[in-house]
């Protein structure tokens, strides 16, 4: 079966996460 | 934090609740996939809202679905 998952989709920016360093 | 409810996410305007399903999906995928969380993210936010709340319920149908989003984008990746 064929994926329905894109590769051209736009990168996600999450808003709240921050790496921990 | 509160779990996210299809009706909390109702509430919001239509092109916040992808945002907000995106800020749920992305420390759980990040801590799978570092390099590649924001791609992953914005890859699994184009299934339906629906479907995608199942999945922040179901870490198993979540793992898999990365998986399957990494794997597509490695075949992606090889053809170019």
């Amino acid at each position: 079966r064929k994926s329905t998952l894109n590769p051209n989709a736009k990168e996600f920016n999450p808003r709240s996460f921050s790496q921990p360093k | 934090q509160e779990p996210l409810t299809a009706s909390r996410l109702a509430a919001a305007p239509l092109h916040e609740q992808k945002q907000m399903i995106g800020e749920r999906l992305y420390p759980l995928i990040h801590d799978v996939h570092t390099q590649l969380a924001g791609k992953i993210t914005g890859m699994l936010l184009e299934i339906d809202n629906s479907e995608l709340l199942l999945m922040l319920e179901s870490p198993e149908s979540l793992h898999a679905k990365i998986e399957e989003a990494v794997a597509v984008l490695q075949a992606h990746q090889a053809m170019e």
